[in-house]
């Protein structure tokens, strides 16, 4: 049985779309059958494995809104074991349209709750909002990963983030738990990322993944080329961070 | 008269409040007199300023509900000639109730229209998405500065955001002008950045500001202390890159 899990922070920029491609590229090359569920009208997940917003074939919106089966708009991605459920151009409509609707909030569960046969585990890309489709996202989820960048306004907007997650765990989805805290863009050169991460280690202990990840270049130059990390270049520091995390995370799935 | 620029980008992370904060800073210290209006419920344009968001006091949330006059919740800074029209925590709510109503795009430019009487130049900070605290910036403005960050998603949701301009200026602002495109966080010993401007010049010519904002790890600290750059570290590439950048606006504003 499979576990939803939504990668999630109102903060832009943070590097949620980057951590979303790339533990589920190295879960895939560890074995494990992934989905990618982009989530975001920037389609940035979709995009950076290589599948074009623009082009014909349906994506996540008809998906929630019931027009298509999920099956049909899923993409099989050229890498192990990863597949893409694609934002395309009109998810940008959706949060005005689902806001009148009855049971808004659980349109995003509805569709995709069957995948949990199909897939180990399902990554869902939110955009940086708590806007409607990341309330869709946390509905659905079994849990919250919450990227956070080595900065002063992440560090900020982290108490709002958990204000949220604590009301959909009160209204909408009491089995929402938190997968932990992942610091990214780390620069260790700058006192600046060592005083954060100082300060979310002592407020937040366990939670946080002992997995850091370091600014790399590559990392940004992959969804150039449509590839993760781990295609782009396994041998860049940005590759071996994220294969780490990957070992971690499913060692903190009680998984060897 | 003043002027009104929305500083807009639904990308996240590319350096939206950091130019607000920091423009502004800069052209108050040239003499000009300057509001920063504050529309991302994160309020970290408020925050990195030193005001915090669960103070009590008025801000923009009452003024667009036209429940308070803008200068009883507009707040005079340290900083010479710099003031700010602040975001609460009741900001969060917002695009939510503002979505049934009528003539819901014309609410921001309905209370600080009258500012342009009293201040040279007024930057509102916006949200990273293209909802409708966003569209309410951009009905309110005179001009939008699109600051985008020198990497690959950055460059790819530029056209998004020029159709929403696009849209904007056709439906509810015909006097919506281009102020331009900013390139910030910029790296230059990456091939990244330079292949970004490259291809960023080459697309919007004159339109893109000849002022490069480079990465400098001193503009991620300012906002911790509350200060602008100019304030916090003014001998700092990053002070001196916001003044040459506050220098090149006044010029295409045909100011010397
Ligand atoms: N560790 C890293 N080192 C260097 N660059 C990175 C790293 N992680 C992400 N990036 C780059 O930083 C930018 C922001 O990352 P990303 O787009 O993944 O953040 P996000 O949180 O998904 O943004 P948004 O809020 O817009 O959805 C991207 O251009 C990405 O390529
Ligand atoms: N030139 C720069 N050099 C180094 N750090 C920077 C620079 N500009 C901004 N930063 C830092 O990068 C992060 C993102 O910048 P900022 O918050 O201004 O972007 P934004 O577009 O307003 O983000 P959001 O989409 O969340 O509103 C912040 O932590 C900021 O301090
Ligand atoms: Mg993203
Ligand atoms: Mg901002």
């Amino acid at each position: 049985m499979g576990k939803i899990v939504a990668i999630a922070n109102q903060k832009g920029g943070v590097g949620k779309t980057t951590t979303a491609i790339n533990l589920a590229a190295c879960l895939g090359k560890l074995g494990r059958r992934i989905l990618l569920v982009d989530v975001d009208p920037q389609s940035n997940a979709s995009s950076g494995v290589g599948v074009d917003r623009n082009e014909n074939g349906y994506g996540i919106y008809e998906c929630m809104l019931g027009q298509e089966r999920v099956e049909n708009a899923i993409r099989t991605l050229p890498w192990e074991n990863v597949s893409l459920l694609p934002a395309k151009r009109n998810l940008a409509g959706a949060e005005i349209e689902l806001i009148g609707m009855e049971r808004r909030e659980y349109f995003l569960s509805g569709c995709i709750g069957t995948s949990k046969d199909v897939f180990d585990f399902i990554f869902i890309d939110c955009p940086p909002s708590l806007g409607l489709l990341t309330v869709n996202a946390l509905t659905a989820a079994d849990s919250l990963l919450m990227p956070i960048q080595s900065e002063y306004y992440a560090l900020e907007g982290l108490g709002q983030l958990l204000e949220t997650y604590n009301l959909v765990r009160q209204r909408l989805n009491p089995l929402l738990a938190l997968e932990g805290i992942l610091l990214t863009m780390a620069d260790m050169r700058t006192n600046l990322s060592e005083q954060v991460e100082k300060e979310v280690r002592t407020h937040f202990g366990e939670l946080v993944f002992k997995t850091v990840i370091g600014r790399n270049v590559r990392l940004g130059e992959a969804p150039g080329f449509g590839k993760p990390i781990i295609e782009y270049d396994a041998a860049s520091a940005g590759a071996r961070a994220y294969v780490r995390l990957a070992r971690e995370f499913l060692e903190r799935n009680g998984i060897q």
